[in-house]
């Protein structure tokens, strides 16, 4: 999944 | 989340409240870098444009509140108060900034995860922190005496790199789609950027000698 929400880092 | 994740999360914010220790109780920015605290807080204005539109976590957004609220009253405290202004070491502080932001736009408009504004406005914020420490180090090589709360500041924020390789090697093990070659490839050379000073600030604490990089 190359999700555009995939950023779940800081 | 991992381990790593967590520790890294905690040093960067350790990092944060060792420079706003400094800030605001010793009132005194000596050492510090103002272009480097501009562009942090550019990365992450950039960065946390998600922040109203798309929710993670409760700790996701705290977090990102307290970047983006350390970061712009860090530079708020530089430019403006009277006292803390007077500290900041503006001769010596000649990296210019500017420079970095334009070719790490472009970076971010031809190498991105997907050509959308967010995603752009991402991988430019991922460019720019890889490089916003910088003005930062050179500032450290010009500064005849580091302080310990300067020294500690730089190797907070070190550390926070490291453990967010480790991360990333943990997270590429236990979550197979997590593959953002991006942040990686830009972190690791955010990282190797601290090596030099990693030596030094682990040599002066051996030696119990004050901290000092050589020009």
């Amino acid at each position: 999944v190359d999700d555009e929400d995939d950023h779940d880092e800081l | 989340m991992n381990a790593f994740r967590l520790a890294g999360d905690m040093t960067h914010l350790l990092s944060v409240v060792v420079l706003l220790l400094k800030i605001h109780t010793i009132k005194s920015c000596a050492g510090i870098s103002l272009k480097t605290q501009e562009l942090y807080a550019l990365v992450f204005a950039a960065r946390y444009l998600d922040l109203f539109i798309h929710f993670i976590s409760l700790y996701n957004t705290v977090m990102k509140l307290v970047f983006l609220a350390s970061s712009f009253s860090i530079v708020w405290y530089m430019r403006r108060h009277k006292i803390v202004r007077r500290t900041y070491d503006k001769d010596h502080d000649t990296f210019r900034h500017h420079f970095l932001v334009l070719p790490c736009l472009a970076l971010a408009l031809l190498i991105n995860e997907r050509f959308t504004f967010r995603e752009v406005m991402w991988a430019f914020s991922i460019y720019l922190e890889a490089v916003a420490i910088l003005p930062q180090l050179v500032l450290l090589q010009r500064t005849r005496n580091i302080d310990n709360l300067t020294g500690q500041y730089v190797f907070f924020l070190g550390a926070y790199r490291v453990l967010y390789i480790l991360n990333w090697i943990y997270r590429y093990f236990t979550e197979p789609h997590f593959v953002h070659w991006i942040s990686w490839v830009a972190g690791i050379v955010q990282t190797l950027l601290y090596a030099d000073f990693f030596y030094y600030y682990i040599m002066s604490w051996k030696n119990n000698v004050k901290l000092e990089l050589p020009a």
